[in-house]
């Protein structure tokens, strides 16, 4: 299994080679890729290790190879369907985020319970029954679901999100969610954002 | 220094025990204390450890004894004042955010540069401008400062949040900052949780 941290940094690569590729540099050794992020050449060779031989050695890596081998890898050329679930104050400032679209996620669906809401259009996209969304979930292949609405709902809409086939979940209700085995998911926890910041208003380092 | 990790935990002690004291029991033991959290005695034991003595040895802790100390450490008594800066989509997300009061964290004031925001009252707090700042955060004794403005901005919003003498910053911008030693940054970096999350998607486990 692949670390993330090791994910997390072929993201950085990715953005140093593409940056390079503009600059129309031919190769990239492990050290130069690996200085301007602080990181050693071994750790550079470690990382892109785990997907394979990249480079020959000695003369570094072309860096057309390179950015082409780990767009592949970072699924960047692919596109994947989106849905929100819960659309109050939060939902609605997702649904208005740019950054979704540059990870090729795309928001094609969102969902609430409030019939106030219901048959609305919020960003392009109209609001949703929850009852509707096992069959649009089908439907539009979304393999992706965004939680935002409060703790006690959370686990039944997760429950009818993996029903309905997503394989990942990015949860920010404060609520630890129950999937099956095979389904990811991220929790953006702000309380914990929080609890760290208040104890460290309580206790800082005093100047 | 205390590890971060044992500072998260702290909070899920204060949690327990809070619960305990409810329930009306009188002691409990690093092992009970641990065992609803998956945690061995000894890793109680050593987080507790960092704040001095707690309880007597193989008797365990007096509840209300742990419950008042953990809430002194965690500053639970004391309230900070809060500012966000930005009050575009997630701003305005974040004022309604039930979470902040929780953690005693007051939100007194807004800030944005947008003159049709300026004068406007958004969740009860009135949206002011950028220019008078650094007087506001002054007068009010601010010590936490948000920054919910477009990457290309943060850099200079965090400066005037810690020349104004901010001692922490929540940065939901993603950039990272440049701010003086003294001042703690913690970076909500979305795109970060997306990358993860598109890298899954596109490789994986085949079910
Ligand atoms: N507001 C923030 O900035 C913020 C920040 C971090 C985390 N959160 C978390 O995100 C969640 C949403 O917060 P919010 O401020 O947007 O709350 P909100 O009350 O403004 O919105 C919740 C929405 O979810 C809908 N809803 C409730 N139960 C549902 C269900 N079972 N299925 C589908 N829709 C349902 C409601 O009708 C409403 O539209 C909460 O769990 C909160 O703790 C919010
Ligand atoms: N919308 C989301 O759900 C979301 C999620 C994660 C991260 N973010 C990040 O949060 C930030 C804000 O996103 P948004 O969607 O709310 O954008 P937005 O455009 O809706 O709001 C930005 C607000 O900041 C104000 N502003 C701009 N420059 C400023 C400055 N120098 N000082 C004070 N105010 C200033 C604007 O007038 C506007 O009101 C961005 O950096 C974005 O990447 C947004």
């Amino acid at each position: 299994k692949i670390p993330e941290t090791t994910i997390s940094r072929l993201f950085l690569y990715l953005r140093k080679v593409t940056e390079l590729s503009k600059l129309s540099m031919k190769r990239v050794s492990s050290a130069e890729l690996g200085e301007s992020l602080n990181l050693g050449a071994a750790q550079v060779r470690k990382d892109l290790g785990y997907f394979g031989q990249f480079g020959v050695s000695g003369s570094g890596y072309v860096v057309t190879e390179l950015k082409e081998k780990l767009s592949k890898i970072l699924s960047k050329h692919k596109t994947f369907n989106v849905a929100i679930v819960g659309t109050g104050h939060l939902g609605s400032a997702l649904l208005a985020y740019s950054g979704f679209e540059k990870q090729g996620l795309n928001l094609v669906a969102a969902f609430d319970t409030d019939v106030n809401k219901i048959g609305k259009q919020l960003q392009g996209v109209e609001i949703e029954s929850v009852s509707d969304m096992k069959d649009i979930i089908k439907e539009k292949k979304i393999l992706l679901g965004i939680i935002a609405v409060p703790a006690k709902g959370a686990q039944d809409v997760a429950d009818i999100l993996t029903n309905a086939g997503v394989k990942c979940i990015l949860n920010f209700a404060p609520k630890h969610l129950n999937v099956p085995e095979e389904v990811k998911v991220r929790d953006v926890d702000l309380s914990r954002e929080l609890e760290m910041l208040s104890y460290f208003l309580g206790n800082g380092k005093k100047v």
